[in-house]
């Protein structure tokens, strides 16, 4: 059965783009077939795979807002096995041209459903709201992956995410359900890491992946060269962390 | 003559939250009267001033969709002469809600002309997007000032937000001027952030702050003890990098 895993957070900056990028790669290289799919007009899972910012109808826009094929927008990547449906600013627009339009919420899931048999596994990176673009992501997600920055204020945020999640399991997608929540940026020589990773492995319990991705320049470096760290240094510990969350999220997935 | 400066950026995490608290609480010891508005759900400048989140009619949310009083929500602070407009969790649903209403984009500033007389400076922390209660803060504001993250997705979304300030310059607010580009979370440990403050100042040349805001895990840990890092760690690098900033904003504005 396919896996489309949204990769929401409305906090901004916890790694949602990095996520996507890096553990897309990741799962790539063990041989499964891979979508990123970028819902954020700042398009930066796009520039971190190295794609130049494509026309408004050979993007995310073009598949949301006007209908078209994602044969028609979807682009290989330098990683073999990782193909990508590009972002572009266009796709600032669409959170106030969806609104009206008819089963705005399900535009994203028909076009997958349409137009993505070939993959494995697909990831949505969201943009930092909880707005038209996440609920898109949301209603066709087979799965939801949280990335929590191990910082105070990622905290706070994170009732308001869930109440959005269950909204849509209870309006638009029964089947969706949290498969994991990554700790992310986590800084072994500070106790607030430490104190916010106990505090989230309180609340998520066994839903808090055993893989944890530390703070590391490489990851912030890699997106400069348009590649995903495994590419930009294998021997990072970055990579690491990533490839060890693929393992995990495909030995997860085989239970479901 | 009073000064707004909407704190805008698209980008999440990059330092929005952090600015407003910090900025406003060295301006306050520095003797200024200062108003935060709180105008993301998440509600971070909130917390981060250690004031609990409010009833949603005495909070932002009362103030722009209910047209409440602003005096009905202020707060005072621990920080003398440092007030808070705080937010709530229902802020989330103001950017729909407010898409029919007459005036939409004036919600805020005619707030503050009617209510805010007593603050030389007020602060607008905006959330991470470029929807309505951003564009009811550049409606509002007097200046603009944009935190950029030295890290290399951070550069990406700069045009977009240049493309709204210039939207809202030319048929909302024609007075809007950018008055400053703020570098936050400098690693002189990396050359990445040196790279990406090279490449802002070549872009934004004297609009860009020579004060420079240091990564530091000070910063990090005062959000979650609900102070600004001088009341928390008064010696730590990041209040005298505020303090620097404060009086740097202080100079720039007398000459406007
Ligand atoms: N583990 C890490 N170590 C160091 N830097 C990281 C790590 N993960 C992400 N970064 C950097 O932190 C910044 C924020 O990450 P990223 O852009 O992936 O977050 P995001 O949640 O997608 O942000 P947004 O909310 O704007 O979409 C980026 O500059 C990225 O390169
Ligand atoms: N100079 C700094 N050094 C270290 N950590 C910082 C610094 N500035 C901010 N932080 C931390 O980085 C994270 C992001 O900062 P902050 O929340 O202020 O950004 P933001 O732009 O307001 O985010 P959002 O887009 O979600 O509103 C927070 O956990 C904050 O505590
Ligand atoms: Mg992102
Ligand atoms: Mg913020």
């Amino acid at each position: 059965m396919r896996r489309t895993i949204a990769i929401v957070n409305q906090k901004g900056g916890v790694g949602k783009s990095t996520t996507a990028v890096n553990l897309g790669a990741s799962l790539a290289l063990l041989g499964t077939r891979v979508l990123v799919c970028d819902l954020d007009p700042q398009a930066n899972a796009t520039s971190g795979l190295g794609i130049p910012k494509p026309s408004a109808s050979a993007s995310t826009y073009g598949v949301l807002i006007e209908g078209r094929a994602l044969s028609a927008a979807v682009v290989s990547t330098a990683v073999s096995g990782l193909s990508l449906l590009p972002s572009s600013p266009h796709l600032a627009g669409a959170e106030v041209e969806l609104v009206p339009m008819l089963s705005r919420e399900l535009r994203l899931r028909e076009a997958l459903e349409r137009g993505a048999e070939g993959y494995e596994v697909i990831l949505l990176d969201c943009p930092p709201s909880l707005g038209l673009l996440t609920i898109n992501a949301l209603t066709a997600a087979t799965e939801v992956l949280i990335p929590i920055q191990c910082e105070y204020y990622a905290l706070e945020g994170l009732s308001q995410l869930l109440d959005s999640v269950t909204l849509v399991q209870r309006y638009l997608n029964p089947a969706l359900d949290i498969s994991g929540v990554l700790l992310t940026m986590f800084d072994a020589r500070t106790r607030l890491s430490e104190q916010v990773a106990v505090e989230v492995r309180r609340f998520f319990k066994d839903k808090v992946y055993e893989a944890v991705i530390p703070r590391s320049i490489r990851l912030a470096e890699a997106p400069g060269y348009g590649m995903p760290v495994m590419l930009f240094d294998p021997s990072s510990r970055g990579t690491d962390a990533y490839m060890n969350l693929a393992k995990e999220v495909m030995t997860r997935g085989r239970d479901r």
